[in-house]
């Protein structure tokens, strides 16, 4: 049931002046997002099916829009999860990925097998304050995606049992108030 | 407690930060072996409501302050920061509705700067233009660069417009141009390169300054038809909170086109990121 019209439709009423600039009134400003949003959630479908064409195989696939925030109600609460990431670029690229957790160890494995550096840093006072109640996240999973041709790679995560309270180790977090 | 070596560091960059101050205060590309003095701060500029000279309000169409001279949001960040292999992060806290990360990715050439601003005050009355300006040593002439269009870089000049001779009399407003994805200054030898996550406006207003404007909040209509103030309510009516990344690039003149094209292409096309729970399916490299 895929449609990416929704999309098509909502990107050609935002090319007026009013959606680019800003200068439409809030009523108005409030439907474009409305109309862009359900474009997206239309074009989820079909984002899905073309990745499940071309990896071969069914999966339930979620979307985080609110990744910014450190929101993601999957990440946060899945012991295990798989991280697709698919470049729209004809050349290869790097990209740092921060997903919101709860634990505070974690194994990211490559599709190749291999372990991936990984940390895990807590989200910070000022993320908290914007998502307000919309995420629960403690952590934040860092690690170094890489992605072929217009292509896709894989990272398997999987939370691991930690037994100290909370990254004591691994971080060097120094408070300062200056003057 | 005495004041650390504020400095966090990669494989290519060496980031400074005046202890006394909180703010950015040097950035230094380790490969081609530059230095330079970069003071970054958040400000904002007085919406204008008219005055004798022009009853012109700034709105959703206007950009008119009402000064040249911007006000800090603070003169001063209360700092911390976090020192991990993969990415070392100096979070900056200004006031209650302005805060800032500055981060090194290791291996990354740039430094990212995620500033999140709001729900701008306004209960003194007073609407509000928040900029994030850049000063710096560079000898600039009057000169910047922008990227309208987001098609060819196109040189701008201080109260200059190539067409016509500009008689200025909005040294802020007027000097004011559209930044799709970059906006950069230099001098005969250092380029420093802002790429933005989103159209904004900025400027030069100074010589070796640069500044973006990242979010505003106004109390007059422009009365150039919108017909309402600027005044988005966001959650709970407090007004909108705006997050977004500045990535920073410091290289030379000639060879910063080959890091901003790539990295600001990156950034447009950025990878798609989905989920599935569980372990997933193999990779096929096909």
């Amino acid at each position: 049931n895929a449609n990416s019209s929704v999309l098509r439709q909502a990107m050609g009423v935002a090319q007026h002046h009013d959606a680019v600039s800003g200068t439409a009134k809030q009523h108005v400003t409030n439907d474009y997002a409305k109309q862009l949003s359900s474009g997206w959630d239309a074009c989820q479908t079909v984002v899905s099916n073309a990745l499940a064409s071309i990896m071969g195989t069914k999966e339930n696939f979620i979307y985080c829009p609110y990744l910014n925030i450190s929101v993601c109600l999957l990440t946060e609460a899945a012991e295990t999860f798989m991280v697709i990431v698919y470049n729209p670029l004809a050349r290869p690229v790097d990209w740092n990925m921060r997903l919101p957790v709860n634990g505070s160890h974690y194994s990211v494995v490559d599709p190749n097998g291999q372990a991936v550096l990984n940390e895990v840093i807590p989200v910070s006072s000022f993320t908290q304050a914007v998502r307000r109640d919309r995420g629960y996240a403690a952590n934040e999973l860092v690690f170094r995606a890489s992605a072929p041709p217009l292509g896709y790679r894989t990272y398997s995560v999987s939370r691991r049992p930690g037994k100290k309270p909370a990254l004591a180790r691994e971080l060097k977090r120094l408070l300062y108030r200056p003057g | 407690a005495a004041p650390l070596s504020w400095t966090i560091q990669n494989e290519h960059l060496r980031v400074v930060f005046d202890p006394s101050t909180g703010l950015l205060k040097t950035i230094e590309n380790l490969d081609k072996n530059i230095s330079l003095p970069v003071s970054q701060n958040f400000f904002w500029y007085n919406a204008s409501t008219g005055n004798q000279e022009n009853n012109q309000a700034s709105g959703a169409y206007i950009f008119r302050p009402n000064g040249s001279e911007p006000f800090h949001v603070s003169q001063r960040a209360r700092l911390y920061h976090v020192k991990n292999q993969v990415v070392q992060e100096v979070y900056q806290n200004f006031s209650a509705w302005c805060s800032q990360v500055v981060r090194l990715y290791a291996g990354e050439p740039y430094v990212e700067l995620e500033w999140t601003v709001g729900p701008i005050p306004i209960q003194d009355g007073l609407g509000k233009e928040v900029i994030s300006r850049f000063e710096t040593n560079l000898q600039t002439d009057g000169l910047f660069y922008t990227d309208s269009n987001g098609r060819e870089i196109l040189e701008r000049r201080r109260d200059y417009r190539a067409t016509w001779n500009l008689s200025q009399t909005e040294p802020v407003a007027g000097n004011y141009y559209p930044v799709n994805s970059r906006i950069y200054i230099k001098d005969k030898k250092v380029q420093l390169t802002v790429l933005t996550d989103r159209s904004q406006g900025g400027s030069s207003i100074l010589d070796g300054s640069l500044e973006l404007m990242v979010h505003r909040r106004l109390l007059h209509d422009d009365a150039r038809g919108v017909g309402e103030p600027l005044l988005e309510p966001g959650d709970y009516h407090h007004g909108l909170v705006v997050r977004g990344r500045h990535l920073i690039l410091l290289d030379t003149a000639e060879s910063s086109a080959d890091q901003h094209r790539l990295r600001a292409q990156q950034e447009f096309m950025a990878p798609q990121v989905v989920f599935a729970p569980g372990g997933g399916p193999p990779y096929q490299p096909g």
